[in-house]
């Protein structure tokens, strides 16, 4: 069912990736990351994926290491999102994740119906 | 496609009515107002031409069915907005119709007038958060318009089969919608 390579290419580098200063663009800098590496600014990462309900985890554990449960959240984002599911910070998923986006969770939709409730 | 939990919908009687507005306070200044009606109402009618509901635009936002704002970093809401880019827009599931846009967006109605890197489709983001305010949550499905995400300058506003699905499935059919005319547009727009 899932074309074996996502359909939608990186962005055209020459678009807006040259712009500094728009939400999420330094994650550009953790291409070709992966498990075990210590990177400044990762712990971004884990609140992105923890935002879009990708990452149960307390904020503990909002460190800048590549850890097993920052893999575990990226190969869901990856099988979630049609994308190449390989764990890996790889230019096109990457590409995928500084891209716009709604402000609704990918797979903890009840947020807003908390919301509601409250 | 998918629905938030517990599948809500708007529990009306079919056909459905439900009108929405513009808070006054709100707004943008880089579109027109005449414009942004605009680009709200093609995206209101993307869905009301697939389900038997309709929208009307109303002057009235404090009894508006679906409330829609412009705002800027926080706002109330627990999901403040962050700037160029990142986040565009949420919107509630039913039958809550709060429907926000961040305002510090470089909104396009026509990629051929605004010519900025980073611009993004009010008509676009529009439809799929219009999805979302009638219950349908985010798809794995690429190409729909449910997909979470939009680049710069691009436009999705033509629903696809899994967005019909999902909708259909919460509303029922519109009984002028056929599918056969969505594969007709199809294949004329691919051959075109």
């Amino acid at each position: 069912r899932t074309a074996p390579f996502p359909s939608s290419k990186p962005i055209n580098p020459t678009s807006y990736h040259k712009i500094r200063g728009y939400t999420w663009h330094e994650f550009q800098k953790f291409v070709d990351a992966g498990r075990g590496n210590k990177i400044n600014g990762i712990s971004e990462l884990k609140k992105y994926f923890h935002r879009f309900g990708y990452l149960k985890i307390d904020s503990l554990n909002f460190t800048d290491l590549f850890d097993e449960h920052l893999e575990h959240a990226l190969i869901k984002y990856q099988e979630n999102l049609g994308l190449l599911v390989n764990g890996k910070l790889d230019e096109y998923t990457v590409s995928q994740i500084i891209s716009p986006r709604c402000g609704v969770s990918d797979s903890a939709p009840k947020l807003f119906m908390h919301a509601t409730r409250n | 496609y998918a629905f938030f939990t517990g599948k809500p919908r708007w529990s009306r009687s079919i056909p459905i009515t439900l009108t929405y507005a513009f808070s006054p306070d709100y707004v943008i200044n880089s579109l027109s107002m005449s414009e942004i009606k605009d680009a709200f109402q093609r995206a209101f009618n993307h869905w009301a031409s697939v389900i038997p509901v309709s929208f009307w635009e109303s002057n009235d936002y404090g009894f508006a069915d679906i409330k829609i704002g412009f705002y800027k970093g926080d706002h109330g809401d627990g999901e403040p907005f962050d700037g160029l880019l990142g986040v565009l827009a949420h919107a509630f599931s039913p039958e809550i119709g709060r429907f926000h846009l961040d305002a510090a967006e470089t909104w396009a109605v026509d990629f051929e007038r605004e010519k900025s890197d980073v611009a993004i489709d009010l008509e676009s983001v529009a439809t799929h958060e219009i999805g979302h305010l009638l219950g349908l949550a985010h798809t794995s499905v690429q190409e729909a318009v449910m997909y979470p995400s939009l680049k710069p300058r691009e436009k999705k506003v033509d629903l696809k089969i899994d967005d019909i699905k999902g909708i259909q499935a919460l509303y029922g059919s519109n009984p002028n919608f056929s599918y056969q005319d969505l594969l007709e547009s199809d294949t004329s727009t691919n051959s075109g």
